[in-house]
């Protein structure tokens, strides 16, 4: 995260990370049930074999285990039939987990928005994760606060990418606060009434984002893709038992 | 290749002969470059003169974007063919052999238009030096010039009635970027070859039609897209399957759309909320004969609640003038169905005279510890 801050521990506990050796931390993602992780599709591109990827939840500083911290092997990667690598379009998948978490005040699902609740422009929101700070990658979890750009204006920073219904945009015109390398997959939530913070976006791609030429990040819009998530859930919990 | 074997670059290509040397092992390969498929020639090989390794990397380089933006000043007619060619250097099947740019052609689109990126602060691509291209007509090696049927444009571009290029994406945006304004003309989803959503006017590719997935935010994209008969119902990917077979807890759809949404709840007047199942397209409560608590649980979980369910057995059932019930059937397999409807059977007697009135709630979500108060 470009110009964050560092998150307090237990902050986010939705925030997971993917991680496949021998690297370690390879994206974000987002715990959204007992069994069912959201991220991006493109984290797993040349890497589609679940055995080799494990999900880490109820951490801050990725270097040190904290007595909160849940660690699940992946039983399933399904990713978007659409998911489109050459244009970055229905970048999203859903992990199913190998067995539930326990669910902690450190660890616990963010809310799905419905196919109709979207974010307005002008909302402020917030984005998490562990990638580049545009100095270096940082240990402890970071997190900082954008504001969301409408389809129209986001389209015109990008003139070789066509942004479509299934993006959402976030960021400064400035370009101050944005998501980088290794945050991918991680959440963008806004707090809804009730103080519920309910899951709008999932980093994805962007300008190169410690290059001089900034713009906002783009993230896949989730209330896009929750009528598809709910029925890839179902199918995979109780069709395919 | 040194030795009979290849190394993996070419993997098993016939292409290598015993007396090759590692030089010719790059063979040529399809563009699948977006921005050059419109090049009077389809193959390419790899490195290109930028040192791009695959077309992938070319296609992510910073030049990939640099040229087409660069075309939009209008610097050079040409410009956009001289990028193709070191991005995606023209190669030839027959003889495996590469074909450069002229150096004609590079140094006129150097010269033409290197100036006006450096009023941007931007430098030329470094490792275009026009020597390294031969001079048209110069002894035995042939080089690529354009000729008049040349595109100016790139399949991203959009080309002014002016003949101008500009990016696509600047295409029907509300700004005019042609001269003449032509890119702001014909902006309907028809003209542009697109299907428009008749409620939203969003054009969507004709491709998204009945594909079963919705992209109008009214779903009109996906309706209308089965053709079934009187006892047939349509799945989501429109496949027909017949309707005594929705819902019964086996799989009859590809897609296994013939077993969602076969559980809910509904309320009826005094706002009690009836377990209820959608199947061969009519619903049934459930009778409460032999009704176990873990089967409301697995009902609220197949609805995508959580939480305790509330589970009621409404007495009086043929009082509320509902003549449809399904039943546990009482010799029940001790298996753990997976789903609760699969469990039901029609045609049975419900000797409680009873039906399960059921109350999920929604999975705890989106709440963050409070923060912990801590004396300074």
């Amino acid at each position: 995260i470009l110009g964050g801050r560092t998150s307090r521990p237990g902050r986010w506990p939705w925030q997971c990370s993917l991680q496949s050796e021998p690297s370690g931390h390879i994206c974000g993602c987002v715990l959204i049930g007992k069994k069912w992780v959201l991220t991006v599709a493109h984290c797993f591109e040349g890497r589609e074999n679940p055995a080799v990827w494990e999900v880490v939840f109820g951490i801050n500083n990725l270097d040190h285990p904290s007595v909160f911290m849940q660690t699940r092997m992946v039983k399933t990667i399904i990713l978007h039939p659409r998911y489109n690598r050459a244009v970055v379009d229905y970048d999203i998948s859903i992990v199913e987990l190998n067995e539930d978490i326990n669910e902690t005040s450190y660890v616990r699902p963010v809310c799905l928005p419905s196919r109709e609740q979207l974010v307005e422009p002008d909302t402020y929101c917030y984005i998490t994760g562990w990638g580049h700070m545009g100095n270096k990658m940082p240990f402890k979890l970071q997190e900082g606060e954008v504001r969301i750009i409408s389809l129209e204006q986001c389209q015109s920073y990008f003139d070789m990418k066509t942004i479509t219904t299934r993006m959402l945009c976030a960021g400064y015109e400035s370009g101050t606060v944005d998501s980088c390398m290794g945050d991918s997959g991680g959440p963008l939530v806004c707090e809804q009434p009730a103080g519920r913070w309910t899951l709008f976006g999932l980093t994805s791609w962007g300008s190169v984002c410690f290059s001089k030429v900034l713009g906002p990040g783009v993230y896949s819009n989730v209330s896009h893709f929750t009528e598809w998530i709910e029925r890839q859930i179902y199918i995979h919990t109780f069709l395919l038992g | 290749c040194t030795s009979t074997s290849c190394p993996d670059s070419c993997g098993n290509s016939s292409l290598c002969n015993v007396n090759s040397s590692r030089v010719n092992c790059s063979q040529c390969e399809p563009i699948t470059l977006e921005l050059c498929m419109n090049l009077p020639y389809n193959y390419t090989n790899f490195p290109n003169y930028l040192g791009h390794r695959t077309q992938k990397e070319a296609s992510i380089s910073w030049e990939s974007s640099l040229f087409p933006a660069l075309v939009q000043t209008n610097c050079y007619k040409y410009l956009m063919f001289f990028a193709c060619t070191i991005l995606v250097p023209k190669c030839n099947p027959q003889t495996n052999q590469r074909i450069p740019p002229c150096r004609a052609l590079c140094e006129q689109s150097k010269e033409r238009c290197e100036s006006v990126l450096g009023i941007v602060g931007l430098q030329w691509p470094e490792d275009t030096d026009c020597t390294q291209f031969p001079e048209e007509n110069s002894g035995n090696q042939t080089c690529l010039t354009p000729d008049e049927d040349v595109e100016e444009c790139s399949p991203s571009h959009f080309k002014c009635r002016s003949g101008r290029c500009v990016l696509s994406s600047r295409r029907c945006d509300g700004q005019a970027d042609c001269e003449d304004d032509s890119d702001e003309e014909n902006c309907g989803c028809k003209e542009r070859g697109l299907w428009e959503c008749p409620s939203s006017k969003l054009c969507i590719k004709y491709t998204m039609i009945c594909d079963g997935f919705p992209d109008c935010p009214d779903k009109v994209d996906e309706k209308n897209c089965s053709f079934c008969k009187k006892d047939e119902l349509a799945c989501a990917n429109h496949d027909c399957v017949p309707h005594k077979g929705w819902c019964d807890g086996q799989i009859d759809c590809a897609d296994k759309s013939d077993e969602w949404n076969c559980v809910t709840v509904s309320k009826n007047m005094s706002s009690l909320m009836f377990l209820t199942v959608h199947r061969s397209a009519t619903t049934y409560h459930v009778c409460a004969d032999g009704w176990e608590e873990n089967l409301s649980h697995l009902a609220c979980r197949q609805m995508g609640l959580g939480g305790p369910p509330v589970t009621e057995i409404v007495p009086d059932y043929k009082q509320l003038h509902h003549e449809n019930w399904l039943n546990l059937p009482s010799e029940r397999e001790s298996k753990n169905a997976s789903t609760v409807h699969s469990l039901l059977v029609a045609g049975l007697p419900c000797r409680s005279n009873s039906v399960i009135s059921l109350l999920c709630t929604k999975e705890d979500c989106g709440r963050r510890p409070a923060a912990r108060m801590s004396k300074r």
